[in-house]
């Protein structure tokens, strides 16, 4: 099961952390109508379900995160919107049967690394660009 | 989405969210679409499972320890060319820069290993050869080492200096000696102990150009003035030392273009 969102406590600076990076700690964040704002979730790979510890050495599974959340008028500060999401969304507010919502995505991903042997027992440590959500936005 | 105790993949489950369990099919194509992300052709299966030899031998060992140098910068975000492995007690770390900008690094221990010793004329050598078979298509090399562990030797050399070099077997010959491109060479007390790291990137420039798979090594010995010493003599251990002091390669790769993926 995924593990708890770690709870930080906010920084004591007056710069707030960007919500969307932090996991857990503005986990609920919902828009005024209740509605889930773009935001990301948790998502465990976990190498040991699918039973490769036998030439896995290192991670058992890795933290790959996803995104998702309405990017729905009025795409506050903290969804991380892109100018046209900004006007895409004001067009589907006009719209909503022409233009669809702008779409809540990864905005930043960083990489993870697998230690492994191979089928001749070397070690390889390979280097996996892309593989880890940092942070969301809408698109 | 998977079987068995858990979900391949796990996300926190919301009440009422129903979780599909997946076919014999459905399973063999999420782990092949897995290991098609990680770069891999299909599902290793080294001699003897990770988990039931421990990483005693010296390559797992030091791979580790790069390992979580590499995974601790991820997770900083700030990969920054430092010298990345620090506390690493046993080996000398590669640079930095060369760890942090690599995308895959290779420990090679395969080896076949051949001594001329005592019992045959002078020099005496002892050689290395490497199976390269599984060199990354579509990355070149950006740094190769060779570590090899040097215990104290026979106490009556303790004193002189010794010159260590190490040699590519370029081309090999029925009637006449091998051709040898020097690769790199030290200078050490005789008493001195712990890995010596042999700087072996170019002989990379071979493996690649003409895709031989099998790396020669040759190494050397002498004193200041120009004796042959016998590698073991001097401590230089071989496959027969401990298994966490055996020799192996480390070869660092970048990709050299964003890798494609193959179309199904």
């Amino acid at each position: 099961a995924a593990k708890a969102p770690r709870r930080r406590q906010p920084k004591k600076s007056n710069d707030l952390p960007h919500p969307n990076k932090l996991p857990g700690i503005f986990d609920d964040v919902h828009a005024a109508d209740g509605r889930q704002v773009c935001r990301r979730h948790e998502l465990y790979v976990s190498f040991q379900d699918l039973g490769w510890l036998d030439w896995v050495i290192a991670p058992q599974g890795y933290s790959a995160y996803y995104c998702e959340g309405e990017c729905a008028f009025p795409l506050d500060s903290c969804m991380n919107a892109t100018n046209h999401a900004i006007l895409q969304s004001l067009v589907h507010l006009m719209k909503p049967e022409a233009v669809p919502k702008a779409c809540c995505a990864p905005t930043k991903l960083s990489a993870t690394s697998v230690l492994y042997y191979d089928s001749n027992n070397n070690v390889i440590l390979k280097k996996h660009r892309n593989m880890v959500v940092k942070s969301c936005g809408c698109h | 989405w998977g079987s068995g105790s858990g979900s391949v993949l796990r996300r926190r489950l919301h009440a009422g969210f129903a979780q599909r369990r997946l076919s014999g099919g459905e399973r063999r194509d999420v782990q092949r679409e897995i290991l098609a992300v990680l770069g891999l052709p299909g599902r290793p299966r080294p001699r003897s499972s990770a988990a039931s030899r421990a990483p005693a031998a010296a390559a797992p060992l030091f791979m580790l320890d790069l390992y979580h140098a590499v995974a601790g910068e991820e997770e900083e975000e700030e990969a920054v060319s430092r010298p990345v492995l620090t506390g690493l007690s046993t080996q000398s770390p590669p640079p930095g820069s060369v760890v942090s900008r690599a995308d895959t690094v290779v420990s090679l221990v395969n080896m076949v290993e051949q001594d001329r010793d005592t019992s045959s004329p002078k020099p005496y050598w002892k050689e290395f050869r490497f199976d390269l078979a599984q060199v990354p298509a579509g990355e070149s090399v950006t740094a190769a080492e060779f570590r090899i562990y040097k215990a104290r030797g026979i106490a009556r050399h303790s004193n002189c200096t010794l010159h260590i070099s190490i040699y590519e077997i370029a081309a090999e010959h029925a009637n006449r000696e091998s051709d040898l491109f020097l690769l790199d060479t030290q200078q050490l007390r005789a008493g001195t102990e712990g890995w010596l790291v042999f700087d072996v990137t170019a002989a990379s420039s071979h493996w690649l150009v003409e895709r031989r798979y099998n790396l020669g090594l040759r190494l050397y010995v002498e004193t200041d003035s120009g004796l042959s010493m016998e590698p073991g003599s001097v401590g230089l251990l071989g496959r027969r030392g401990p298994r966490s002091k055996q020799p192996f390669m480390v070869t660092f790769f970048r990709a050299s273009s964003s890798p494609v993926r193959a179309t199904r």
